[in-house]
């Protein structure tokens, strides 16, 4: 089984 | 005071309907040297990012550094008031409370103008580090569309693999298991190449959902390029010829 990431765990927020 | 005027204004209609299913109010940021946007989807799973250099439009002018927020909903309704031949100016005054912009078709002498409201948008805006991705893939934009789309009737979900051979997309789903291989190609044809450039092999899952959305940009450009790095989203890219880039991030799914 697979979850979606977000991008916010890449991203910081700037 | 910002004036751009686009001669083939098909180039901005096709961009919105490319990130319109995707993100819904974007803050598009005005500078001297181009246009540019950033803004993501309401789950965060996907990012739009659009880069124009002032350099191919035919008119550009920018004193200051501006911020127009958008619906672009509205926006592609605007844009359908457009003709594919028609060129575009984009205009809005300092401290803008509107974006004009004005369709005109030299040949046939119509001229259509459009007054759409600016609103105010409290965005996230996201610091995207420089990546050196381990494996880069160019693929002919209109074979990629249409590999996804077809998978995507299969399954949720698509496997990329890279390595220095292939790049694999794979599926596996209730009606069974399968990938489609393309190997490195740099025939004399330039439509039919598929160009690897991988240091590390990147195994990743995506949802297939986004990457339909994003190939709708397919029109924009012969080429589309996959950035992968097993540690970070994909980029989804398509280079504008002479006037930029629209790049789409797609974070990846993580098995448990």
């Amino acid at each position: 089984k697979t979850n979606q990431a977000r991008l916010d765990c890449f991203f910081n927020q700037g | 005071m910002f004036e751009a005027k686009l001669t083939e204004g098909l180039i901005l209609k096709k961009i919105v309907e490319s990130i319109k299913d995707i993100v819904t109010d974007v803050n598009i940021d005005i500078s001297p040297s181009g246009i540019s946007l950033q803004a993501m989807d309401s789950s965060h799973v996907a990012l739009v990012s659009l880069n124009l250099s002032m350099d191919g439009f035919e008119h550009y002018r920018a004193d200051t550094n501006m911020v127009l927020g958008v619906s672009i909903a509205n926006l592609a309704k605007v844009m359908k008031l457009a003709d594919n031949n028609d060129q575009i100016t984009l205009q809005a005054d300092q401290e803008a409370t509107h974006l004009k912009i004005i369709f005109e078709n030299p040949k046939t002498e119509r001229t259509t103008e459009f007054n759409l409201n600016l609103i105010t948008i409290d965005s996230e805006h996201l610091a995207i580090p420089e990546t050196e991705y381990s494996s880069v893939v160019t693929i002919n934009s209109g074979e990629f569309s249409k590999i996804c789309k077809e998978l995507f009737s299969l399954s949720e979900t698509v496997q990329i693999t890279t390595n220095t051979d292939y790049v694999q997309f794979s599926v596996e789903g209730e009606v069974g298991s399968g990938q489609v291989r393309l190997g490195h190609n740099d025939s004399e044809k330039k439509e039919d190449q598929t160009i690897l450039e991988v240091s590390e092999s990147v195994q990743q899952q995506f949802a297939i959902r986004y990457l339909n959305m994003f190939n709708k940009a397919s029109t924009l450009s012969s080429f589309t390029r996959l950035c992968l790095h097993q540690e970070q989203p994909l980029v989804v890219e398509f280079k504008i010829d002479n006037l930029g880039v629209l790049k789409y991030f797609l974070a990846p799914k993580i098995s448990d």
